[in-house]
């Protein structure tokens, strides 16, 4: 299902785009 | 990936790592469900070059995964651990500042996580959309191996069926290309396809005029069927032109395009 595959990388790119907030955050303090 | 950079360039070390545990999980599980839904793509796909590349795409993401996890456990352990050293703290003067410096350690895990599954996820997605392309194109080829059978059309049966094996590939070639350029970022590529989409979809029902008229005149004798067939063929032609650019602005990328930068 494309849908699908489109949906769960997008979904893989926020969370990795969260944690690299993270380190990031960490970053600026 | 340029967030990364900036961190990168940002970074100082000697700070403790805080508790990364809960985003990297949901990377984790994130990266998780995609493998599976990578994997039934693979095991269902007819594409054989599809399924030669996207396992690659797909251990990339897992093998970042587990650095991403690996770095996580190390930093929870110890979140004053990482032997983040730079470069610059070590061998650069102190005037030069801008320097690409290596960051080590966890926080180099990290970071090497990240990227990989970006870029992981990227090639997956490019590989993905690829074979979606490549699926489009094999039905423009079938719309181009019946243009190409046109002109031997002499019957009215022959004629009919003509049309009947044509037109659901045209349908489809019209649903998807439609499809497709909806989703492209790249406005000058859209507006190709939907220009040769609006000539294709305008010239269909003129050739098959054409074909008819041709097919009368012959049946009454063939006074004129030289320029019947002339102006069938020429039909025939811009559609098969109109066709083929559609194949070829479908495989462009946006890298193609010196606008993109």
């Amino acid at each position: 299902d494309s849908g699908e595959m489109v949906r769960q990388a997008r979904i893989l790119a926020q969370a990795t785009a969260q944690l690299i907030q993270a380190i990031k955050g960490e970053a600026d303090t | 990936v340029d967030r990364l950079v900036i961190l990168h360039e940002e970074a100082e070390d000697g700070n403790a790592m805080p508790d990364l545990s809960r985003p990297v999980q949901a990377v984790s599980n994130a990266v998780a469900n995609l493998i599976k839904v990578g994997r039934d793509t693979i095991n269902s796909s007819d594409d054989p070059i599809l399924r030669q590349d996207m396992p690659g795409s797909l251990h990339r993401v897992e093998g970042a995964s587990r650095l991403l996890e690996d770095a996580c456990a190390m930093l929870k352990a110890d979140p004053y651990s990482q032997p983040a050293r730079y470069v610059r703290d070590l061998f650069v003067p102190h005037h030069q500042t801008s320097f690409s410096l290596p960051i080590f350690g966890n926080r180099k895990k990290l970071i090497d996580g990240a990227r990989g599954i970006l870029q992981g996820t990227s090639a997956l997605l490019l590989c993905f959309d690829e074979s979606e392309v490549r699926k489009i194109i094999r039905e423009c080829k079938k719309v181009l191996d019946y243009l190409a059978v046109a002109e031997v059309i002499e019957t009215m049966e022959d004629l009919v069926q003509f049309v009947k094996d044509l037109s659901p590939c045209l349908t489809k070639v019209s649903r998807e290309v439609d499809s497709r350029q909806k989703e492209l970022t790249h406005q000058v590529h859209r507006d190709i396809l939907i220009r040769c989409l609006d000539q294709v979809k305008t010239l269909a029902p003129i050739l098959i005029c054409s074909m008819k008229i041709f097919i009368q005149i012959i049946a009454q004798g063939g006074k004129g069927a030289e320029e019947a067939a002339e102006n069938r063929n020429y039909l025939a032609g811009r559609m098969t032109d109109e066709i083929t650019e559609i194949i070829r602005v479908l495989q462009l990328t946006t890298y193609d395009e010196d606008e993109w930068e």
